[in-house]
């Protein structure tokens, strides 16, 4: 465990609480793209199974629980709870394209071809494009909350500081995972619009919008 | 195994 990897999966952490406070407190999850949630939660899911029989810490174990555990909950709020306030219309990523070439490549591009390996390449080829629904609905609303912004901000950096842990590790610990770095590279980029306007807007303390 | 070893982070 290094700084950049604490500091990470803590940022990881802190997404999740700011989005589940945006939820509570708004009792509404507009402006929040289901089809991302499920994703995560698909993510976790493929990713965590190995919880059962592969352990490494007692804090890896509490995360995956608890990982697993909230993207349930928050699809749980988003599909029950405050169902009447998702919005469909706006969240119209079409999943089957991201999900389908996940597959594929977690087929073709593993570690090593058992059932384990391949859901766990397909969970790191799905969280780099996961966040693609989120960042088109945003797209197409033009605008966010304040509070929205800060989960998106916190959950990009979180996969940001993921790769300095891994240029840490690899002079620290010749530690190598082509796999995770350049799936972490991609998510990363992905966000590289939004960090642009989360710093010239939101943290000049302007609303978030987009450019016409 | 030392492949499932390199799966250490989340």
């Amino acid at each position: 465990m290094n700084i950049f990897r604490l500091t990470a999966d803590l940022m990881h952490l802190a997404s999740i609480f700011i989005l589940l406070l945006k939820i509570q407190k708004t009792r509404s999850c507009a402006g929040i793209s289901f089809k991302s949630q499920l994703l995560y939660a698909l993510v976790f899911i493929t990713r965590y199974i190995d919880l059962f029989f592969y352990w490494v810490s007692l804090y890896n174990t509490l995360m995956k629980i608890f990982f697993i555990g909230s993207s349930l909950y928050i699809v749980y709020l988003m599909q029950v709870k405050f169902r009447a306030t998702n919005d469909p219309v706006l969240d119209t990523f079409r999943i089957e394209y991201l999900l389908a070439p996940c597959a594929l490549l977690a087929l073709v591009a593993n570690y090593a071809f058992t059932a384990q390996e391949i859901l766990w390449a397909f969970s790191v080829y799905l969280e780099a494009g996961a966040i693609l629904p989120q960042l088109f609905m945003l797209q197409r609303r033009g605008e966010a909350e304040t509070i929205t912004t800060h989960y998106l901000f916190a959950l990009g950096a979180y996969r940001g500081l993921y790769l300095l842990n891994w240029i840490y590790r690899y002079w620290a610990e010749g530690y190598v995972d082509w796999i995770a770095w350049i799936a972490g590279l991609v998510q990363t980029g992905l966000y590289t619009d939004f960090f642009y306007i989360y710093y010239t807007k939101v943290l000049k303390g302007q609303k978030f919008e987009l450019p016409a | 195994d030392d492949t499932r070893a390199a799966h250490d982070e989340l």
